[in-house]
């Protein structure tokens, strides 16, 4: 473990935790895509397989089932609870030319044809790709909330810290994962021009609303 | 080979 990766995690927690708190408080989803938050889920239950078989520390257990339970229980206040709010005619991304895609190349390109291996290198093609449909969504409505957007800061700031966390990793232990590390910044190139947004109008206390 | 094979990072 090092800072940037702790950082990083703490990104993510505070992501979650982030969008949690708006669907509790405002009762309402408005804004969120529901297909991402699938998306995510996917991603977690995929890679997270090894949850009760590995144990690394108590740190990644708790931190496994923690991002496993908040995106299902996120996907229960998005298709159940504040199903009322969900805007389900602005999250139109085909998520099939996704997960096809991200599929067919977890075969093609990955570090050993083995079923546990391909299933996590499936997750990390499709995390890079899965805030799509979020970012999709924000299009289509031309705006985002701004609690919204610190959620996408945070998310976005996550994989950023992780790359940072690669780098240390391979001047330090010699580590290095080319898998995770292209997915990552293409991950982390897709949130650019979010984080454009954020920085120029979220941090003057303006709202984020397209075209800019 | 350098992969990722312990799978320590969440």
């Amino acid at each position: 473990m090092n800072i940037f990766r702790l950082c990083g995690d703490m990104s993510h927690l505070a992501a979650i935790i982030i969008l949690l708190l708006k669907m509790w408080k405002t009762r309402s989803v408005a804004g969120i895509s529901g297909k991402s938050q699938i998306l995510f889920a996917t991603v977690f239950t995929a890679r997270y397989l090894d949850l009760f078989t590995s144990f690394i520390s108590i740190y990644n257990t708790c931190m496994k089932v923690f991002f496993i339970g908040t995106v299902y229980f996120t996907i229960y206040l998005i298709y159940m609870k504040f199903k009322a709010t969900y805007d389900s005619n602005h999250d139109s991304f085909r998520v099939e030319f996704l997960i096809v895609p991200v599929g067919g190349l977890a075969f093609l390109v990955n570090h050993e044809f083995a079923p546990l291996e391909i299933i996590w290198t499936f997750s990390i093609y499709l995390e890079s790709v899965a805030i799509l449909p979020q970012l999709f969504m924000i299009s289509k409505t031309g705006e985002a909330e701004t609690i919204t957007s610190h959620y996408l800061f945070a998310l976005g700031s996550y994989r950023a810290l992780y790359l940072c966390n690669w780098i240390y990793r391979y001047y330090a232990e010699g580590f290095f994962d080319l898998i995770a590390v292209v997915a990552g910044v293409v991950q982390t190139i897709l949130y650019c021009d979010f984080f454009y947004l954020y920085i120029t109008k979220v941090m003057k206390g303006k709202k984020i609303s397209l075209p800019a | 080979d350098n992969n990722n094979n312990n799978k320590d990072e969440l």
